[in-house]
């Protein structure tokens, strides 16, 4: 039975930037991501990957890969990113550019923004259904804890706690402020 | 496990040789270095939390499991793009509700009363709250935020293992804590250092000596952090751990008490302000096994099935 499951198997999946994107803000950018569930195949290899476009001052948030490294290869353009590990240390800070590559381990935070008008990147993911759990943004692990909570913890007002949690309204790519626009 | 890791001759009873004093309790820990946790591919560490103090939020590069030796309390924990399902009602609801609030006392209700008096009442929402007691063993899934809280006066023990041997942990066998608030010492940061020098590395390991105790907001620029919540440096700096008195640890005495929203127990009672739960919520009640007779007219425990004749119908 070889030939009906291995050797027919669907093998190539598109994750270029003219693919229907999962992820879609018009001034921020797009990002695709290919699971297992979309290419059954990658389940063997057990890897995934993803596919984004960031405009010109847009911003992916903070965010980690829960159950996976990742390998950001940067295809276009160029971005700053900052990658901070347990110990709460910058252990990146710089640019990335096309043809270079990061790697981010497993649960240390990353945040990257576009400095040119278009920056592409393919990050190549250590599991098959890798997910990421955003540090900012509506529904990430801040807007998850209770505001009591956000407030004894950071040792602040009630109020400074709800504008943490929920000031922002993007959930994954935040567009650049107006005045970055202006500039632009 | 690397090779010959396992090639143990002699094993040994261990206690905790490692202990971290935070203002709400302290934390201790086995060394993972050790070659009977290296074998294992665990790691230990065992947390002590005084009267109202909150562990604050982290997030573990590999499974674990927690258990409660004694104490009870709230835990919460945050899945990654899931729905913030506990929701306060509006201010009307909320006299009609039977929803109990837990431990609204001092300036914690203070505060809301004049958030209330402004007309400026902001309706929280958040990721499920769990009540735990003593006996109790926690699941919690590799990088999910985790955050616990003891409302009562006997000090909560919990004890807990991270499987660091899991396919999950894609990093290197030493646990790590991922602390999103404080600048406290990590609890496992030691043994890091100690196998950075093990490996010859000396200038690393005190350049990451220097530059230990942050958490993951810590690493960030403030620009980067103003621009992704959208909320100024202040708020920012406090996040980042750099008020003046940031010097508490990862657990935290809570002034007043906290208030977060949580369902109605089955049977409670109030002490000191706050509510102490007696018996298991009905969903746990509901999944208890029933006794039943067994041929040999021996009472033995099975679960009740779905198209059972159960002691309890539905």
């Amino acid at each position: 039975g070889l030939e009906e499951t291995i050797c027919t198997a669907r093998l190539r999946q598109n994750i270029g930037s003219s693919s229907s994107p999962d992820i879609y803000n018009p001034e921020a950018g797009r990002i695709k991501t290919v699971t297992s569930f979309d290419l059954p195949a990658l389940r063997w290899l057990r890897l995934s990957a993803e596919h984004g476009t960031l405009h010109r001052n847009a911003m992916f948030v903070p965010h980690y890969n829960l159950n996976a490294n990742s390998a950001i290869y940067a295809l276009r353009g160029r971005a700053r990113l900052q990658v901070v590990n347990c110990n709460g240390n910058t252990v990146f800070d710089g640019e990335l550019e096309a043809g270079r590559v990061l790697i981010v381990p497993q649960n240390f935070a990353v945040a990257a923004k576009s400095m040119s008008d278009r920056f592409q990147y393919v990050s190549f993911k250590t599991n098959d259904n890798a997910a990421i759990a955003r540090l900012a943004g509506t529904q990430s692990t801040l807007s998850g804890v209770p505001m009591d909570v956000l407030a004894a913890t950071y040792n602040m007002d009630r109020n400074e706690a709800r504008q943490l949690k929920n000031n922002n309204l993007y959930k994954f790519l935040v567009p650049p402020r107006e005045s970055e626009r202006r500039a632009a | 496990p690397q090779q010959n890791e396992c090639q143990l001759e002699q094993l040994n009873a261990l206690e905790p040789d490692n202990r971290i004093e935070s203002e709400g309790g302290i934390i201790e820990t086995w060394n993972p270095n050790n070659r009977q946790f290296r074998c294992a591919g665990v790691a230990l560490s065992r947390c002590t939390l005084q009267r109202n103090s909150l562990r604050r939020p982290f997030y573990s590069n590999a499974p674990q499991e927690i258990f409660i030796q004694q104490g009870s309390g709230y835990f919460g924990m945050v899945f990654p793009g899931c729905p913030e399902t506990f929701e306060e009602p509006q201010e009307s609801e909320q006299r009609e509700s039977r929803r109990i609030r837990e431990s609204v006392q001092g300036e914690s209700r203070r505060i809301r009363e004049s958030e209330q008096g402004e007309g400026r009442r902001f309706r929280d929402s958040h990721q499920k709250v769990n009540r735990f007691r003593e006996g109790d063993l926690i699941a919690v899934p590799t990088g999910t935020v985790f955050w616990m809280y003891n409302d009562q006066d006997t000090p909560v023990i919990a004890v807990s293992l991270i499987d660091t041997g899991s396919f999950q942990n894609q990093l290197d066998e030493m646990p790590r804590r991922f602390y999103l608030a404080g600048n406290q010492e990590q609890e496992f940061l030691q043994y890091q250092q100690q196998q950075v020098r093990g490996r010859g590395e000396q200038r690393r390991g005190r350049e990451q000596q220097e530059n230990e105790g942050g958490n993951i907001f810590s690493g960030f620029k403030r620009d980067f952090l103003e621009d992704a919540l959208n909320v100024n440096r202040h708020i920012v700096d406090r996040l980042q751990g750099r008020n003046e008195d940031e010097e508490k640890g990862a657990i935290v005495k809570v002034r007043g008490g906290l208030s977060f929203v949580t369902p109605p127990e089955r049977q409670s009672r109030h002490q000191g302000g706050s509510i102490i739960e007696e018996d298991e919520d009905e969903e746990d009640e509901w999944r208890r096994p029933h006794h039943q007779k067994s041929r040999r007219g021996e009472e033995e425990e099975r679960p009740c099935r779905r198209g059972q004749k159960c002691e309890r119908s539905n």
